[in-house]
């Protein structure tokens, strides 16, 4: 119960934000209770999930700076077992506010323990950088999920971004796992995509996904309707891709 | 003379490093002097022009710490009139360790003062965030260059964006200008990039470039070789579509 799972990779664009989006909407949609913490500034999981920005009065910003609990900035999506925490583009500022705190690298973890709601998971996206937004989602996880594109540049960051986990494992989060390794953006019509994927089974096999996610322009329309891919095109093969993930997810929790 | 221009958008992989890297090529095959400047702990402007992050001694971080001047750091490359100051993952904690300095908005203006040599441009590729090292590229810079990618995440970002370049120029460096905004990643097979072009268009019109950058898999094929488009396929549609708005971009400033 309430496994936290952050979906993190300091390269940008890699499909950080669809996945946090589609794999907790699946999920939910398979009868699991979810709550998805935007942790970005940026608010794209929030309005990925239809959250109107502009009327967001209370935040994780609030819950993060102490004014507020987790309980109190929690809100309901259109989406069944679903549940939101959305970001504005205050949590930029949070980052400096939080450096002065001798536990910066615990505020997320103590917020998220005191929330007085169950759920089967909460989910946590992560902004493009491996700053204190970032690490306290990794000190709050029990697991983090690695979406890469399969593309040079972030094949590039991996090595940096697998060895920062094993520090937060050693020094800040001793129950830290590897959720998984997804492959996203695939484009089967380019050599890059086959030798980029090749090169991460080959280093990281049995942590890497089976499913791997296409390119399916579906998946970059559904956002602008604030839609999870299911709700926005469920025929599509981003659709199927992502319903696909979610079960070999659910079932790699023993769930299914 | 020594103009300085930071390429930077706090959403991830909108295309500032391959921006950075080709327009760079592009300007230094031209003629100009072009000091390309790694503000990002990835390191991929490095990478993306062969530099090799292994055998970096000393980079932007040192000369941000104040270990080195700037003229220490500075690396010729492959390429006539480029040369490169890289970046390494240790540059990650210069967000941390800049925070206490009275002055931590302003080292890289300084840093850049100091150098002894003449270029005709000064390029900053950016990370993605608006945390200290990008403010201290947009304090440092005398414009600043958006890429966007056509889809519906980097519009939405795009407002925040424009609104802290005109607080810096307000409060931190007032000679700040737009340099123009960069539509990339466009692929003509979807309504979505069309969309999200007209929409830019429309908002922001003669701050557009009038080229615009097709998504081509030559630009993410480069960089595996450390090289930029110009050198690695010039006929493609990635390298002419560089050239044409490195010609453009010369033009805006009075050169060509
Ligand atoms: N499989 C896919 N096929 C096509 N487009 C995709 C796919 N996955 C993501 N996209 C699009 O690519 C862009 C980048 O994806 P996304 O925003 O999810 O990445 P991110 O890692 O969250 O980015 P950031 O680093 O800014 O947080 C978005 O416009 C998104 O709609
Ligand atoms: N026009 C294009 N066509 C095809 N691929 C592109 C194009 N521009 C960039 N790419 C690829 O898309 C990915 C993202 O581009 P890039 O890394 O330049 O973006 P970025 O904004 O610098 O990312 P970050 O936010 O991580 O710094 C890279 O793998 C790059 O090779
Ligand atoms: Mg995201
Ligand atoms: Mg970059």
């Amino acid at each position: 119960r309430n496994k936290v799972v952050a979906i993190a990779n300091q390269k940008g664009g890699v499909g950080k934000t669809t996945t946090s989006v589609n794999l907790a909407s699946c999920v939910a949609a398979a009868g699991y209770k979810v709550l998805l913490i935007d942790m970005d500034p940026q608010g794209n999981a929030s309005s990925g999930v239809g959250f109107e920005r502009d009327l967001c009065e209370v935040s994780i910003y609030h819950a993060l700076t102490g004014e507020m609990e987790l309980d109190d900035v929690v809100y309901a999506t259109d989406y069944d077992n679903l549940l939101l925490v959305p970001s504005t583009t205050d949590l930029a500022g949070a980052e400096i506010e939080l450096v002065d705190d001798e536990r910066r690298e615990f505020v997320l973890e103590s917020v998220i323990k005191k929330k007085s709601r169950d759920f089967d998971f909460v989910m946590l996206d992560c902004p493009p950088s491996l700053g204190l937004l970032t690490i306290n989602a990794l000190v709050a996880a029990d697991t983090v999920l690695v979406p890469i594109q399969t593309e040079y540049y972030a094949l590039e960051g991996l090595g940096h971004l697998l060895h920062t986990i094993s520090l937060i494992h050693e020094h800040l989060n001793p129950k830290l796992a590897l959720e998984g390794i997804l492959l996203t953006m695939y484009d089967a019509r380019t050599n890059l995509s086959e030798q980029v994927a090749d090169e991460v089974i080959e280093h990281f096999e049995a942590l890497v996904f089976d499913t791997v996610i296409p390119r399916n322009v579906k998946l970059s329309e559904a956002p602008s309707f604030g839609q999870p891919i299911c709700a926005y095109d469920k025929n599509s093969r981003g659709a199927k891709s992502y319903a696909a993930f979610a079960a070999e997810f659910l079932k790699r929790n023993g769930l299914a």
